[in-house]
């Protein structure tokens, strides 16, 4: 992505902090609300982009299309990715004042109601109250307990509060932080927490790097830092399409998802097993309102009686149906060109996949994941 | 307004993540 000038720079700056500041005087409603218009816009502006690279990855001779997909979708989402990064400097006083004000208000990717939906239905902490009531109590000390969680890590150790419960909260919050970061690559106990080395393939994640792609995850209704907003577009609206199955009759680039599966029968269920494959919704299954526009395979959510119902469908399938898997098989398995650069190939989408938030049990991303290491 | 400040920032938006 091309650099952007300090003035260009400056300029957005102060236009975005005159409009947000305005506004919030203006209109006499909370400071958390302002800014969202620009973040929403945001959104929708990566969304287009985002099904804009799908479009432009339609070869005219569905044939080529194994073997020219990776060539085409690799750089795109380099160059997608690196403009997200820039961008996400360029409108830093968003992320700053909208997007760590929604984190306070545990709209992140990672809320505390997540934690507490655990810590409240578990045995050792029976309560005289009901759920719902222990919810509501311990909900009002949220927003003191949530310092800034992306700056430190974790900076709930700062409270010092008279209440037990809000330190086993606290403590909760951070285990389960630590859980989940854990599946995006971080190791807290790595000595080597830099920045990785030059090979194709990563064996370190720093915090940062792991915690971008957890909110990439994310549903579309949590909050999360600008960069991490244009890769989960990228998931939704790029990435998303190329895993899925089509029914019937193949039709390029068209793939609409029935999320509501009734009466659809294999089709909707093969679609929904591959969904939750997809975005990181077990472990945020919190219950936080997504949006209803574009948001997808995520929002597939609930549909619990898949995850045993349609496993023998997906091994009658002779092979990949999906765009981007049948491009994986045949880098892997017919592929001509030397192993390394198969090998480098491999390892770029298998960062690309868990920078956009598909998950490591995703069979794309270990079947891709295994080719490099091994 | 919101359309004013979003004709400023989109030029830029579109010189740092279009091809």
């Amino acid at each position: 992505a091309p650099a952007i000038d300090m003035q260009l720079y400056a300029g957005i700056h102060s236009a975005c902090y005159n409009y947000i500041t305005t506004q919030s005087t203006d209109t006499h409603k909370p400071d958390a609300n302002s800014g969202s218009d620009i973040y929403n816009q945001l959104d929708k502006y990566f969304s287009e982009l985002a099904r804009s690279i799908l479009s432009g990855l339609d070869t005219p001779d569905n044939s080529a299309e194994e073997t020219e997909l990776l060539a085409r979708l690799l750089p795109a989402f380099q160059r997608f990715s690196s403009g997200a990064q820039t961008v996400n400097r360029l409108l830093n006083y968003v992320n700053r004042h909208y997007v760590r004000r929604a984190i306070d208000e545990d709209k992140g990717w990672l809320g505390m109601h997540d934690v507490m939906a655990d810590f409240v239905r578990s045995p050792s902490a029976p309560s005289p109250l009901s759920i719902e009531e222990e919810k509501a109590a311990r909900m009002a000390s949220i927003a003191k307990l949530l310092g800034s969680p992306r700056s430190t890590g974790i900076n709930l150790t700062t409270v010092t509060d008279d209440s037990p419960s809000r330190e086993t909260l606290a403590q909760k919050y951070r285990e389960r932080k630590v859980a989940v970061l854990a599946t995006w690559g971080y190791d807290p106990n790595a000595s080597d927490s830099g920045s990785s080395s030059g090979t194709a393939f990563r064996s370190t994640t720093t915090l940062a790097e792991a915690e971008a792609a957890a909110e990439a995850a994310s549903e579309s209704g949590r909050v999360i830092l600008i960069g991490s907003l244009a890769h989960r577009r990228f998931r939704f609206d790029c990435v998303e399409p190329l895993l899925a199955i089509p029914k019937g009759v193949k039709k390029k680039g068209k793939k609409k998802k029935k999320n509501g599966g009734q009466g659809q029968g294999t089709e909707v269920a093969e679609d929904e097993k591959l969904a939750e494959g997809l975005a990181g919704v077990s472990l945020q299954a919190g219950g936080a309102s997504s949006q209803a526009a574009g948001s997808s395979s995520s929002q597939a959510g609930g549909s619990s009686s898949q995850i045993g119902g349609s496993s023998t469908q997906q091994q009658d399938l002779p092979g990949p149906k999906g765009r981007l898997a049948r491009a994986v098989k045949h880098l892997l398995e017919v592929d001509e060109r030397p192993e390394t650069e198969r090998i480098r190939i491999a390892g770029e989408l298998a960062d690309m996949l868990r920078k956009v938030g598909v998950k490591i049990d995703h069979p794309l991303r270990k079947k891709l994941e295994s080719f490099v290491v091994g | 307004s919101f359309q004013t400040l979003w004709a400023y920032i989109l030029p830029a938006l579109d010189k740092i993540m279009l091809p």
